[in-house]
C-alpha cells in the first residue's frame, strides 16, 4: 500500500508516524511545488500526516487539501 | 487497510482505540483545517473515532461528518 | 474488515460482542451527533450492535437505522 | 465474512447455530425496531437464523423477510 | 462460502449433507414462512439440500424453487 | 467451489465421481421437482454428473439441460 | 478450476489425460444427450479432451463444438 | 491456468514443451475437426505450441490461427 | 503468467532469456505463419524477446509488431 | 508494486528513500527527456521522490508534475 | 509482474537495475525496430530503464516515449 503526494506549493510536509504503542513523528519530508513523493506504509510507518497545499492520491480517491 | 481524514475545520481529533480485551484511547491526533491524516489499522489500533468537521475516506465511501 | 458508523443524533451506542463460546458485551462506545467511529472485527469482537439514529457503512451497502 | 441485520419491528431474533457435528442454538440476540446487528461467521457460528421483520444484507444481496 | 435461504411457506427444510466418503443427512433445519437461514459450507457440511418454496441466494444468482 | 442444481422434474440425479486414480460414482442424490441441491467439490468429489431436466448454476453461467 | 460439458447428442465423450511426464487417457466418461458433467482439474487430470457435439463452459467462455 | 483449443480442421496438433533448462516436446495431441482440448500448464508443461486451423481460448482473449 | 504469440509470417522467433545474474538466450522457438505459442514465465525464463511479424497477447493488451 | 516515470524534460531525478528507522536517499537516477524508468518498492526502497517535469503512472492514476 | 516494450526505432535499450543496497545496470538489451521484449521484475531486477522511441505496456497503462 502506498499513497502519492504532489506538492502544489513550496513547503508541503509529509510526516511519518511511528508504528507501535507510541505515536511520534519519525521523519518529515519537505516538498517544493511540483515535487512528488510516493510513500508506502511500512514496518516503521503506520500513519502519515500531510500539511500544506497538495494533491493526495489514495486508494479511496484523490484528496485536495488547502 | 487505511482510512483518510481531511480536516474541514481546526481542532478535528482522530483517536486510536486499543486492540484487545480493553478498549481505551492510546493516541489522539489533532488536525488543523486542511491537514490530512492517512491512518492504518494496526496491531495496536483496531478502532478509530473522529470528532469535528471532516471528510473521511474509507473503502465503503466518503463520509462527511458535521 | 471494518464498518463505519456516523451518529445522526446524540447517544448512539456501538456495542462490541465477544468472540467465542459466550456472547457478551465487552465494550460500549457512545457517539454524539456527527461523530464517526470506524471499527474492525477483531480477535475479541465478532459481532457489533448499533442503537440510535446512525448511518452504517458496510461492504454490503449503507444502512440507515432509525 | 459478516452479514448485517436491521430490525424493522421489535422482537427480531438472530440465532447463532453451532459449528461442528451438532447443530444447536448457542446464542439468541433480540433486536428492537431500528437496531442493527453486524455478525460474523466464526469458529463457533457456522449458520445464522433470523426471525421477524428485518432487512438482511449479505454478499448475495439484500433480503427482506416478512 | 455461505448461501441464504428465505422460506416462502411454512415447512421449508434445509438439510446438511456430511462431508467425506459417506453422504448422509446430519442436520435438518425447518423454516417457517418469512424466516431466513444463512448457512456456511463447513468441515461437516459439503452439500445442502432444500425442499419447499424458498428463495435461495448463492454466488451464482438467486434461485427460486417451487 | 460449489454448483447449484434445481430439479425441473422428478427423478433428477446428481452423481458424485471419486477424486483420485479411479473414477467411480460414490453417491447419487435424487431430487424431486422443485428441490435444490448445492454441492461442493471436495476431497472425495472431483466431478459431478447430472441427469434429467434441471437448471445448473455454475461460475461459468446457468446451464439448462433437457 | 472446473469446466462444464453439456452433451447435445448421445455418445459425447470426456477424456481425462494424466498429469505428469506421460500423457495417457485415465478415464473416459460417456454422456447421453442432455446430460451434464462438471469436471475439475485434479492431481491426476491436467488435460481434458471432448469429442462429439457439446457445449463446453470454461472461464474463457462457452465453446460449442460440432 | 488452462487454455482451450477447438480444432477447426483435422490434424490440428497441440505440443507440450518441457519445463526446465531444456525445451523439448514431451507430448503431441492430435485433434480432429470439432474436437476440443482443455490443457493446463503443469509441472512438466511450461509452453504449448499449436499448429493447424483452430480457435484458442486464453485469458488474453480468443485467438484464431490459420 | 503466460503470453500468447501468433506468427503472422514464417520465421517468427521467440527467445527465452535466462533468469538470474546473467541474461542469455536459453531457447529459441521458430514459428511458421499461423502457428501459435503460449509461453509461461518460469524458473528459467524471466524475459522473452520476439522478432518478426506477430500478434502478442499479454495482460496489458495485444501488441502487434512489424 | 511499481510506478512508472516518464521524463518530460532533461534532468528529472528519481530518488529512492531507505526503508527502516532512518529515511535517507540511497540512490538517485537521472532521466533525460523521453526516458522512462519503471521502479519497484523493495526491501531497500519504501518511498520514492521525483523532481522535474514528468508523468508518473501509479495505481492511483497518472500524475503530471511541473 | 512484467512489462512489455515494443521498439519503434532501432537501438532502443532496456536496462535492468540491480535489486539491493546498490543500484547498477546488470544487463542492457538492444531492440531493433519492431522487436518486442517482455520482461519481469525478478530477484535481480527491481527497476528497468528504457531509452529510445518505444511503446511501454504496463499495468498502469501504455506509455509512449519519444
Ligand atoms: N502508533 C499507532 C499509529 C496509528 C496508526 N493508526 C492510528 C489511528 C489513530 C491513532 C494512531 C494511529 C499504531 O501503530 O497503531
Ligand atoms: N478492543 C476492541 C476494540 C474494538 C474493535 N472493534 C470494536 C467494535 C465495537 C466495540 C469495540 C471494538 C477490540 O480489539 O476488539
Ligand atoms: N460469540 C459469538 C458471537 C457471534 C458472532 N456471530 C454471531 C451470530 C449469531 C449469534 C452470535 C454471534 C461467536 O464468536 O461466534
Ligand atoms: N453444525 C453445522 C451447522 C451448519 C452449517 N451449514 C449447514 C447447512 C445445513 C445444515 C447445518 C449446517 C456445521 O458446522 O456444519
Ligand atoms: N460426502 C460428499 C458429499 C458431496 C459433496 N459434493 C457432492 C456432489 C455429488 C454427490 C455428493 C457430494 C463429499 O464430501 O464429497
Ligand atoms: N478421478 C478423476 C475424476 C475426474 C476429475 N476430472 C476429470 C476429467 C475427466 C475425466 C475424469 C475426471 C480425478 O480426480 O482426476
Ligand atoms: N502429462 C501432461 C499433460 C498436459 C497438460 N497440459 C498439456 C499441454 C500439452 C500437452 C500435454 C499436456 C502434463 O501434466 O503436463
Ligand atoms: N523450458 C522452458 C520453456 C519455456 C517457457 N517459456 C518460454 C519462453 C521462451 C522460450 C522457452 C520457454 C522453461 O521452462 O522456461
Ligand atoms: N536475468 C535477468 C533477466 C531480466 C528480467 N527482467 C529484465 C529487465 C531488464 C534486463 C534484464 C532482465 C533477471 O532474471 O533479472
Ligand atoms: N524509512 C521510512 C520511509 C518512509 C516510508 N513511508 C514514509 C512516509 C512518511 C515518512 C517516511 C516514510 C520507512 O520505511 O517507514
Ligand atoms: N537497488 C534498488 C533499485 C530501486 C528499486 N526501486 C527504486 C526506486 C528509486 C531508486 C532506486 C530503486 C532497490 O532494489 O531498492
Amino acid at each position: 500500500e502506498y499513497i502519492v503526494v504532489k506538492a502544489l506549493e513550496n513547503g508541503v510536509t509529509i510526516m511519518g508516524l511511528t508504528r507501535g504503542k507510541d505515536t511520534k513523528f519519525h521523519h518529515t519530508e519537505k516538498l517544493d511545488k511540483g515535487e512528488v513523493m510516493v510513500a508506502q506504509f511500512t514496518e516503521h510507518t503506520s500513519a502519515i500526516k500531510i500539511r500544506g497545499r497538495a494533491e493526495i492520491y489514495t486508494k479511496h480517491g484523490v484528496i485536495k487539501n488547502e
